[in-house]
């Protein structure tokens, strides 16, 4: 799923 | 991390300053939307939760902590110190609006229904049009003090460059955020205005006025 995203940015 | 995103957060670094700065350098809170810090606190909060049970690095870890308590810091100073009642008076947008709209959206659009993702998605919304009230206020008084002018800037600037960051790293990474490119996107469009008196007044030596 390419919006399974780790939310690495701020 | 590439250059983009670097530039992005000491942008974003840099408006906080010159916020904390402007505030207790003149000693006065004139002409800066209680609101629009306000918003952002609930924006950093929301959105930056996951700090205290997700490890991404020592970078990521830091920058969190210092947007939750800085913006803290700013509502402390924006209440309690330098509060007057003529800016109160100035600063009406009616924020219930971007409260219930980014909640509504960000149920919508959640990538996953769990509080944190809802959370982060509501951040991310919120975060898009919380500079609204600051923006109205400008609109309304029609001129600004120039550290004002800067702080929205940077502040503008900071999510303009994490444009290009997407794109880089789509293209390094096949990474795409669907949620925060749109709403990156969305937010960078709504500073476009204001992007554009900038250039021509400010950058030029000129006082901040709306025609």
């Amino acid at each position: 799923d390419a919006n399974n995203v780790i939310h690495d940015e701020l | 991390m590439n250059v983009f995103r670097i530039a992005g957060d000491i942008s974003h670094l840099a408006s906080i300053f010159i916020l904390i700065h402007q505030i207790t350098i003149t000693k006065s809170v004139q002409g800066i939307s209680f609101k629009t810090q306000l918003l952002y606190s609930i924006v950093f909060i929301t959105r930056y939760l996951d700090v205290t049970f997700r490890w991404v690095s020592l970078y990521i870890f830091a920058m969190k902590l210092f947007f939750i308590a800085s913006s803290l810091y700013i509502i402390f100073l924006m209440r309690n110190r330098f509060r007057t009642s003529e800016v109160t008076k100035l600063d009406t947008f009616p924020i219930v609006y971007l409260l219930a709209g980014s909640g509504v959206l960000a149920l919508i659009f959640t990538y996953d229904y769990s509080i944190t993702e809802v959370l982060w998605a509501f951040s991310l919304f919120l975060e898009s049009v919380a500079i609204l009230p600051q923006l109205f206020m400008l609109q309304r008084t029609g001129q600004a003090k120039t550290l004002t002018t800067h702080y929205i800037f940077a502040l503008g600037l900071y999510r303009a460059l994490y444009i290009p960051n997407w794109f880089y790293r789509y293209f390094a990474e096949g990474r795409f955020d669907t949620l925060a490119v749109f709403t990156g996107i969305v937010q960078t469009l709504i500073y476009s205005d204001f992007f554009w008196v900038y250039y021509n007044r400010v950058m030029k030596g000129l006082n901040f006025e709306l025609p």
